[in-house]
């Protein structure tokens, strides 16, 4: 995936069952961010891999004053690559989900 | 605690740690 400076991991072990999962989300590279950054630590978080889009998730992050709006899509586009890799793994392990 | 907690409007919550150590970029 990209470097979008904002990285997204798991925050359990993903048994490949369960629809939601918790992901962590932390800025590792703020200069690549548009806006000013306020370091406040990593953000944890679930997410629904079936029913959830994570452009939406980062809106309400910039709606939380995680983020600003300018970087919205940056933090989107990061959640979007995790979740598909989690979803490309998924398949690849045969996975109900 | 370290720990904060944010609850969005929409009722998702997001809960605010520390960085795992290590996982910072050196400047």
């Amino acid at each position: 995936a990209e470097d979008t400076g904002v990285r997204v991991e798991l925050n359990e072990e993903d048994d490949g069952k369960k629809s939601t999962i918790a992901l962590k989300l932390w800025v590792e590279d703020a200069k690549k961010l548009k806006g000013k950054y306020k370091d406040t630590g990593a953000i944890e978080f679930t997410f629904d891999l079936q029913n959830e889009v994570p452009e939406v998730v980062a809106q309400e992050m910039v709606e939380s004053g995680f983020f600003l709006e300018c970087d919205a899509k940056i933090v989107g586009k990061s959640i979007r690559d995790r979740v598909a890799l989690i979803k490309w793994r998924r398949v690849r392990t045969g996975s109900p989900n | 605690s370290a720990t904060a907690q944010v609850v969005h409007s929409a009722g998702r919550r997001f809960i605010v740690s520390p960085v795992p150590e290590g996982r910072l970029k050196e400047p």
